[in-house]
């Protein structure tokens, strides 16, 4: 899983 | 970032702005399915409360808190302050034949079982059906008022953009969640039926109803 979290969409 | 994921928030932006204005305005909520905006508070309330543990941006978070604050508003709006003018003879649809076999699903079908990630997962369901009560309200009375088929076209339409920005990103970020997009394609397919008659009546000055 990449680090960042991956829910940037609204 | 890309066109058609800022745009199809502006569409959603619009749309939650329309109905706000629209109830307070006029003072009342005629017309308008308080169940479905009851849904569209959940939708927001389990899908973003990564509010509480990841920034994201500015935009994301100001975005994500004015859906949960307009979410609500209206809510109070239809059920508080105008609830004389909520029509809740004809906003008689089984709510609960939504939330169960979404809730099951989310538990069933999702990318990770995680509380957050299946809170998230049952708002994509969740909101790939909440418009159903207003869809069938609206069949129910047969008609709509011209500023709430607005507020429907814009909701209908973001989700529809959304479908754009997910080919973008498949294509420029191969970036596929193949749970956001097919509950955006259900989500969108049920608004055809509506959108066919917002164009071919609403657009063309008609009022819109349907034939009872």
């Amino acid at each position: 899983l990449d680090d960042d979290y991956d829910k940037d969409e609204l | 970032m890309n066109v058609f994921r800022l745009t199809g928030d502006l569409s959603h932006l619009a749309a939650i702005i329309i109905l706000l204005l629209k109830i307070w305005k006029s003072r009342s909520c005629a017309g308008i399915s308080g169940k479905s905006q009851i849904l569209f508070a959940i939708v927001f309330t389990t899908r973003y409360l990564d509010l509480l543990t990841s920034f994201i941006s500015i935009y994301n978070t100001s975005m994500k808190v004015i859906y949960i604050g307009c979410a609500y508003a209206t809510v109070y709006l239809i059920y508080m302050k105008f609830r004389a003018t909520y029509d809740g003879n004809h906003d008689s649809f089984r709510v609960e034949f939504l939330v169960v076999p979404v809730g099951g699903l989310a538990v069933l079908v999702n990318h990770d079982f995680s509380f957050l990630e299946i809170l998230w997962t049952f708002s994509i369901y969740l909101e790939s059906v909440a418009i159903l009560p207003q869809l069938f309200m609206i069949s129910k009375t047969g008609e709509a008022e011209t500023i709430t088929t607005h507020y429907l076209f814009c909701l209908g339409l973001y989700r529809a953009l959304y479908l754009l920005n997910w080919i973008w990103r498949f294509y420029f970020e191969s970036f596929f969640d193949m749970i956001a997009i097919v509950a955006g394609v259900v989500q969108t397919v049920l608004y055809c039926d509506f959108f066919y008659l917002y164009i071919t009546k609403v657009l063309k000055g008609k009022k819109l109803s349907l034939p009872a």
